[in-house]
């Protein structure tokens, strides 16, 4: 279980930082 | 603050056993995963992956991986390894990063302190409460946000595109 | 420029190319693609942008994020609608104008 759980996708979401920056 | 929020969502264990304490030890070691488990889901929910565990031996008592910094839109990997000490959970796991070490002696003993902060910076009775995965999120994250950019910038390590040329 | 000067334009349409197509991209990653040095890539991106070959954000995570003129359009006028919009709810509906999937 600890091995799928660390190949799981991570989320890929806009930060607040990119917000920013955008 | 983000720190203290996580590690308060990493559950805590229960059962206070060492690798010598038989059965007792393999209930330790699923509580164990399971909150490396809850820990690792976490960062990836947050897009802040920094660790791999790859193996750990049967018994438990030696784990290695990888862990890995960006600075300056760079990412720096490098080996992560430690040992259950006999008398866990009373003595903290030291994490290692080989790689890092004999850059100087401070950074040596840094490193083998940042495993030591949960422990230090946790009263008695929580101690044994606390295992591998507040280790890692309690010690290395916030050692590596500390130290790498000094050492980057300091020349100590260099990344990878350069150690090759 | 220099590439753009000795009209090696094919490999820098290819390099914005690629990064349109998969949006949000480590820069590793990129580096890996094009034979390049991860600070190569970072420097190619930054003049890409100044040149307006590319428009988009560094993440500090280590990627790069394409946005196009479009989706910056949308950020745009929400933000002009709402006058004043907290940072927090703007990452959350930044994340419904803009497609960070491949």
């Amino acid at each position: 279980q600890f091995e799928s759980a660390q190949q799981a996708k991570s989320s890929i979401r806009l930060s607040e930082r990119n917000v920013v920056e955008l | 603050p983000t720190t203290k929020s996580t590690l308060t969502q990493i559950p805590l264990l229960t059962v206070k056993a060492g690798p010598r304490d038989g059965a007792a030890w393999t209930q330790r070691l699923k509580e164990e995963y399971k909150a490396l488990i809850a820990y690792t889901s976490m960062n990836k929910s947050r897009d802040n992956d920094w660790f791999r565990i790859s193996a750990a031996n049967p018994e438990g008592t030696r784990w290695t991986g990888k862990c890995w910094y960006v600075h300056n839109l760079l990412k720096y990997e490098f080996d992560l390894q430690f040992d259950i000490p006999v008398t866990y959970p009373a003595t903290a796991p030291e994490l290692e990063l080989p790689q890092l070490d004999g850059k100087t002696h401070k950074v040596r003993q840094v490193a083998k302190k940042s495993s030591l902060v949960p422990c230090d910076a946790v009263s008695e009775t929580k101690k044994p409460r606390f295992g591998i995965a507040h280790a890692l999120c309690l010690g290395l994250a916030p050692w590596l946000a500390a130290e790498i950019p000094i050492l980057v910038d300091s020349g100590m390590i260099k990344h990878k595109d350069d150690a090759v040329s | 420029e220099n590439e753009v000067q000795d009209g090696s334009q094919g490999l820098l349409y290819d390099f914005v190319e690629y990064i349109k197509k998969q949006k949000c991209i480590p820069l590793e990653d990129l580096a890996a693609e094009f034979k390049l040095r991860t600070q190569d890539c970072i420097n190619r991106i930054t003049s890409l942008e100044d040149m307006g070959r590319l428009s988009g954000v560094m993440d500090d995570r280590g990627k790069y994020i394409h946005i196009s003129y479009e989706e910056m359009q949308a950020v745009a006028d929400y933000i002009k609608r709402e006058g004043r919009v907290s940072i927090a709810h703007l990452a959350s509906k930044s994340n419904q104008f803009i497609d960070l999937e491949p």
